[in-house]
């Protein structure tokens, strides 16, 4: 497998593909491996899950996975891809025309040799289909994302967050063959979807609730990302100050990227952005005093 | 910019003004 | 694990859900239907992903399968596929879900009318309503569960669980209908995976809940529910000016209904206020956080 591809296509994929992955994986694990009283799964090896589908959307340069489905459970074979494939492909057709298959997502830790022979299949339907790889296995330390893309060189476009791998064509002892190649992805949500995300991942309450539970769901979600941030910040200082007294070697590199991020605060001080932004302060001011006026006609009317 | 937003808050203060006046009418 | 049972298919539970619902009598049977967890994860997302397009698709069955904006009779051949079997979903197909983008989780009379027909045939069956624009704008999920009443039977008087914003334009279907559903409580589940994959993608996805702007994003959205607004207060003053000798005549429960319109117009004027405020809120910090760095 080589190291990384070079195809110059930008991979975003939505947290729904990875989560469908989860999903359909869950599934599958807790059919073969029956629950047994709440006690731990056996150290049995954790099922494969393959599914031959997933819509992306294409714009110029950049690929973005935003969905994923199903089509079949079982391995499918090299034979039965296509006609699967087609199918769902017509239905997606119709409802997403912007959408198209871009590639397919499986399950486990690596990339395997039988999974160029699904790979290679799909390219009937896709010229450079991207094969996305989630390691399901659950690891606390790790704090990247147990996701691979990897594409195909024609198609070097994969928005997928997961692994990316792009297909090369390399010649082995004279024989040309094609060979899995990881890409970088970025994850990449609109704001309905990082709303729902969070609140899944945090299980807020959906109902309306008071006026304060609001503004203290609000400004709890503001506070994590703070607080993520000053601990990014935390972590960059003590490895500057670690730098400086030579416990560790001088990046530069890395300095130049933390002065030129230095260089760019404040981040906007344009007159236009004050103008915009004072703006936006009066009327929100306007439509708070508008409602508190018409609060004062309700209390007048139930008096008169 | 923001044309609608801005007509529909004319909108709001103009039928805000309006329900006052008859408000204040039917106290009188 | 616990958390990852709940995605064991069990055939013989999934009888007994059946034949639990079956027996169930005209009042509402909330409490039996309310332990329906559905993922909110593959709900809300589907419809999100597909708001533009008004999506539309089956709970528990068969994974993908959208339908562009339409909840008619049609529905009905669409949730007889088969489909869901071939990609070893084992699961009964147990609702659908649709999104109402801007105007509220509630089932119109053609929703309810779907609805009603499909709990004739199969059960459970339930109904899930989206709003991925108020969603949006309130910052939290606007989602809904809903069961219809069997047809003709009269439900009982019941406190409104929650106010909701309804616009002028849907008020209507709103009102006549909406005595013939009634909401469950939803609970969600996660599996293990997802548990540990969420947390990883919290690591990615903060910059985004960061950099989001409330105020800007959603501006359509806004102009139009400010516009709404004023319709409202519009009516409610044609209202009162009609009756000018109100406060000697009118009748009790006139000046009731008179008083409720402007308690409404006035609940929703602050929900429009507070959800600028926040946004407002979001600014500003954002301002102190980037903007007050001096060299």
């Amino acid at each position: 497998m080589a190291s990384s591809s070079s195809s110059g296509l930008t991979f975003k994929l939505h947290p729904l593909v990875i989560l469908n992955i989860s999903d359909h994986y869950t599934r599958v694990k807790s059919q073969s491996q029956p629950p047994q009283n709440g006690a731990e799964s056996t150290a049995s090896p954790l099922p494969r899950v393959l599914v031959a589908s997933s819509a992306f959307r294409g714009d110029g340069r950049s690929r973005s996975s935003t969905a994923s489905s199903s089509s079949t459970t079982p391995p499918p074979t090299p034979s039965t891809v296509p006609s699967s494939r087609k199918n769902r492909n017509s239905v997606n057709k119709k409802v997403f025309p912007n959408y198209y298959i871009l590639g397919w997502y499986s399950t486990g830790s690596e990339a395997e040799e039988s999974d160029m022979q699904i790979h290679k299949a799909l390219m009937d339907i896709n010229e450079s289909p991207v094969y996305v790889l989630l390691n399901p296995s659950i690891n606390h330390t790790q704090k990247d994302l147990p996701a691979t893309i990897y594409e195909s060189v024609a198609n070097t476009f994969c928005s997928c967050g997961l692994i990316n791998a792009t297909l090369e064509l390399h010649v082995i002892d004279g024989i040309p063959q094609l060979i899995f190649v990881r890409s970088s992805y970025t994850i990449e949500t609109v704001e309905a979807e990082r709303i729902s995300v969070d609140h899944v991942a945090h299980l807020k309450p959906s109902d309306g609730g008071s006026a304060a539970t609001q503004l203290a769901a609000h400004l709890t979600g503001i506070h994590s990302a703070i607080k993520m941030l000053n601990s990014r910040i935390r972590v960059l200082h003590h490895y500057l100050l670690a730098m400086q007294k030579g416990d560790i070697p001088c990046e530069n590199s890395l300095l130049r990227q933390v002065s030129s991020l230095l260089r760019r605060l404040p981040a906007i001080e344009s007159e236009k952005f004050q103008d915009d932004f004072l703006m936006e302060y009066n009327d929100t001011l306007l439509i708070t005093y508008l409602a508190m006026l018409t609060n004062c006609s309700r209390t007048v009317a139930g008096l008169v | 910019k923001g044309i609608k937003k801005y007509s529909a808050i004319d909108k709001w203060s103009t039928q805000l003004k309006s329900l006052n006046l008859t408000i204040t009418n039917r106290v009188c | 694990s616990e958390s990852d049972a709940i995605f064991h298919y069990d055939e013989a539970a999934q009888a007994n859900n059946v034949l639990l619902d079956s027996t169930r009598c005209s009042d509402s049977t909330a409490e039996k239907v309310s332990s329906l967890a559905i993922t909110l994860r593959n709900v809300t997302f589907e419809c999100l992903r597909s708001w533009r397009h008004g999506g539309l698709d089956l709970l528990g069955g068969n994974v993908s399968k959208v339908k562009n904006d339409s909840s008619d009779m049609g529905l009905a051949e669409f949730l007889s596929d088969e489909e869901g079997g071939q990609v070893g979903r084992l699961e009964n197909v147990v609702g659908w879900y649709h999104s109402h983008p801007g105007y509220g989780c509630w089932l119109s009379g053609i929703d309810v009318s779907t609805q009603m027909l499909n709990q004739q045939f199969q059960e459970p069956f339930l109904a899930v309503v989206i709003d991925p624009t108020r969603t949006v704008s309130a910052g939290k999920v606007e989602i809904g569960a809903f069961r219809t009443y069997p047809e003709g039977y009269k439900p009982p008087d019941e406190p409104v669980s929650e106010y909701q914003t309804i616009p002028l334009n849907k008020i209507e279907d709103f009102g006549v209908h909406c005595k013939q559903y009634y909401s469950l409580d939803i609970t969600y589940f996660k599996s293990s995976l997802d548990c540990h994959l969420l947390d990883l993608l919290w690591n990615k996805y903060w910059v985004n809940t960061l950099s989001s702007s409330p105020l800007l994003g959603n501006k359509d959205y806004v102009a139009g529910q400010i516009s709404d607004l004023a319709e409202k207060l519009e009516q409610a003053e044609n209202q009162l000016a009609h009756s000018r000798f109100g406060p000697l005549i009118a009748p009790p429960q006139r000046k009731k209904e008179e008083e409720s319109q402007i308690a409404k117009i006035t609940k929703d004027s602050a929900k429009i206020t507070v959800e600028q405020v926040h946004g407002l809120m979001s600014q500003v910090i954002k301002d102190t956080l980037f903007n007050s760095v001096r060299q």
